[in-house]
């Protein structure tokens, strides 16, 4: 009960023998908190249970929707997408994939990264390259030029340096960028 | 058969719901007609029912292609239990008895499963009922229920929600780890799980804190029972690093919780899991400021918050069995015979096996110690209020003496618990670390214990230092107290001969 | 000690552990836009 069973504590050669340090001494707590969305500072204090993915970084590859509520204003707006005093549906292919024309770039953004491999995937992309966006296969963003400025196109053509509006899915908004673009990149 | 007839609806349900939004209302007619047509009009019919989704619902999980979606007859299997609490009027059966049968049946066909022999059980379908159950609970009662249009169902819902998240605690402490092992890494999820976990912290009046401090302990007493120092399976392990993830969560969301209930978590924690200790006792109530408790400046009797009174949510007077009326008896009059009775009573009849850091076994009643040690402070503190601060800040005082002569009295081993359960309660800045801080400095540097004297200050020491070597959170209490000590004039620690003895401590009491 | 035939479910359950995925908002009527349909292998493939 005394100092000498911190022993094995203190000393790094006896600490796999007889503790796990892990639990004993435990680890800096840095990483694991900024995992968890917790800041160091207390001002900055969100809650992150909330929106709690998982015990375990491991399975905690994707966001989980969190609890959040619709007003009943939001769903009586009126002439929603020229839809008059119904509300808009979306039942049919064929009948409504010409409203995702009446849609912001924001909500193609929004409609391409949420749901994936699936048919309002593919409307969006066509209409986001109708608007002269770009996606960039590896970067997996989407891009398009920044008008006030011409690019300047490489010698041998696979390339051109210019400057470009970015949309940033992690950080929702568009950005400008000066680049180098590849045109097998995007598509 | 029934069964067949039974399984039918419910794949007729399944389908529905894949074909119309919810809330269309071909949804409540269908449920109309189960009704009508006598499918759940009786309880045989619910438990057989009940039986057959999830019967069905699992074993479409087992059967389903894993790339494609496997959950449907799940989701949809809880979108009905949600309906059948939402749309009906309840009359024989309440809301509550009709959702403890469902999740009865539940139990049943869920301990039939995993306790097949052919290893075939799988836990995801389970933890997806219990998951999709909760969200679309959720869905159904943001706002006090405003999608009901019916205000008197609306007010009985709203009065049933506390209740709808305890049977779903009490299901949960029915399947903690210990009982079902193969369901644990799902249990830690679930009780976690942002649908559930931050509800019960914040139920009106606290109502969710008691069924959360039972799920709290079955994690901590499944850690305990499996921790060896040395040797923790790799799956422990896990647990381990799970349940630190969610302690810090629960420290930064709700430190009120972990503030309020550090007795009962204590209790149950394991005593080699340091760093998770000190997180529990580092929680500080929202919007405190902590006084830099390495000021030099630093008087811990002159910060304001040390004259208020911390919360505690379990009055551990009740863990007092049948010592506390010695102990409520001795701090009113001390007496040598009360104190016997008491030194006695903190034993356990046999020894048992503990993991600690020196130690593999414990034969007191670390429990009763703690118990009897917080109940001290509390009563001190009110004493306090009552009288005034020389009352208790009084080395003459039955408070400080009780604690003292169970020290002087006391085998080593007992020494140390009495120690630890003192050191545990320096915490943030409040009236209990204040007065604990008080106890301990002058515990320390007492001429009353004769040749008992060494023993006792390298226990303190030995305690207040297992507590900041390890990696942050310390507590602020622990710093504190242990910068008073080591700047005390009456005693140089650093000349201590045990201190000295071990040159691997000195060289960090040095340090600090 | 753990006993083997709950070291042996731990595992299992530890293999079986839930993620993000199984935890998150149930979905369960689609309609026809979010219907799967295969679209280029450079699009992000989880949302």
């Amino acid at each position: 009960y005394g100092l000498k069973a911190l022993l094995p504590l203190i000393r790094r050669e006896d600490q796999s023998t007889e503790y796990d340090p892990s639990m004993t001494l435990g680890i800096d707590l840095t990483s694991v908190l900024h995992s968890l969305g917790i800041q160091g500072n207390q001002q900055g204090r969100q809650r992150v249970l909330d929106t709690f993915q998982s015990p375990w970084v491991e399975t905690s590859r994707s966001e989980v929707e969190p609890r959040f509520f619709v007003p009943e204003s939001f769903t009586n707006i009126p002439n929603v997408l020229q839809s008059g005093a119904q509300d808009p549906v979306f039942n049919s292919v064929q009948q409504d994939h010409a409203k995702i024309s009446l849609f912001q770039d924001e909500t193609l953004f929004y409609l391409f990264y949420k749901h994936p491999g699936s048919v309002v995937q593919e409307l969006t992309y066509l209409e986001l390259r109708k608007r002269n966006w770009r996606y960039h296969k590896t970067l997996k963003v989407w891009l398009t030029k920044d008008p006030m400025m011409e690019p300047a196109v490489a010698p041998g053509g696979a390339s051109e340096r210019g400057s470009y509006v970015f949309f940033d899915p992690q950080r929702w908004e568009k950005c400008q960028r000066d680049f180098v673009l590849f045109y097998n990149a995007i598509m | 058969t029934n069964q067949e007839k039974m399984f039918l609806v419910f794949t007729e349900w399944v389908k529905l719901l894949q074909r119309v939004p919810e809330n269309d209302i071909k949804v409540t007619v269908f449920i109309r007609q189960m009704m009508d047509k006598g499918v759940i009009n009786s309880t045989d019919n619910m438990i057989q029912f009940t039986k057959a989704a999830i019967e069905l619902s699992v074993g479409s999980f087992k059967e389903s292609d894993p790339t494609s979606e496997v959950f449907i007859a799940t989701d949809a299997f809880s979108k009905l239990i949600v309906k059948l609490l939402v749309l009906q009027d309840f009359t024989a059966l309440s809301r509550s008895e009709y959702l403890r049968l469902m999740i009865s049946v539940i139990t049943m066909v869920f301990s039939e499963d995993q306790g097949m022999a052919d290893n075939s059980f799988n836990e995801r379908p389970y933890f997806r009922l219990i998951s999709s159950l909760l969200c679309q609970w959720e869905d159904v009662s943001g706002h006090n229920f405003i999608k009901i249009q019916d205000q008197q169902f609306r007010n009985e819902l709203i009065e049933f929600t506390p209740e709808f998240y305890n049977i779903i605690a009490s299901f949960l402490h029915a399947f903690q780890p210990i009982a079902y092992p193969g369901f644990s890494f799902a249990w830690i999820t679930l009780i976690s799980h942002r649908m559930f976990l931050p509800k019960m912290l914040s139920l009106p009046g606290k109502v969710g804190w008691s069924k959360l401090i039972l799920l709290f302990t079955d994690l901590l007493k499944f850690m305990a029972q499996y921790t060896k120092k040395n040797d923790v399976p790799d799956a422990v392990s896990v647990v381990y690093k799970g349940a630190l993830r969610v302690f810090l969560a629960v420290a930064n969301d709700a430190p009120e919780f972990l503030v309020e209930n550090h007795y009962e978590l204590l209790n149950n924690l394991p005593h080699v899991y340091m760093q998770l200790r000190n997180v529990i006792l580092s929680a500080i109530p929202k919007r405190m400021v902590l006084p830099n408790p390495y000021d030099p400046q630093l008087s811990i009797g002159d910060v304001e918050s040390c004259q208020h009174v911390p919360n505690v949510f379990y009055d551990p007077v009740q863990d007092l069995k049948n010592l506390k009326k010695p102990v409520d008896n001795y701090l009113r009059i001390p007496s040598a015979s009360l104190l016997r009775v008491i030194s006695t009573g903190i034993f356990k009849a046999d020894q048992q096996k503990d993991s600690g850091i020196g130690y593999d076994s414990v034969s007191v009643d670390t429990k009763l110690i703690n118990a009897i040690v917080l109940h001290v402070g509390i009563e001190a503190a009110l004493e306090k209020d009552k009288t005034t601060a020389t009352a208790i800040f009084n080395t003459k005082s039955s408070y400080y003496a009780l604690l003292a002569s169970m020290l002087s009295e006391g085998t080593t081993e007992v020494r140390f618990h009495v120690v630890q359960a003192i050191v545990n309660q320096l915490r943030y800045p409040n009236a209990h670390t204040l007065w604990f801080n008080y106890v301990l400095k002058n515990l320390f540097l007492s001429e009353e214990w004769g040749p008992s004297f060494a023993e006792i200050q390298e226990i303190i020491i030995r305690t207040l230092l297992e507590r900041v070597v390890t990696n942050k959170p310390h507590c602020w209490g622990i710093i504190v107290t242990f910068t008073e000590l080591l700047k005390s004039s009456e005693c140089s620690i650093m000349t201590l001969p045990f201190v000295k003895d071990v040159p691997e401590v000195e060289h960090i009491i040095k340090h600090l | 000690t753990m006993p083997a035939e709950m070291a042996s479910q731990l595992e299992s359950s530890l293999l079986n552990c839930p993620d993000s995925l199984d935890a998150d908002t149930p979905k369960l009527y689609y309609n026809s836009l979010s219907l799967p349909h295969p679209t280029s292998i450079f699009f992000p493939n989880e949302t």
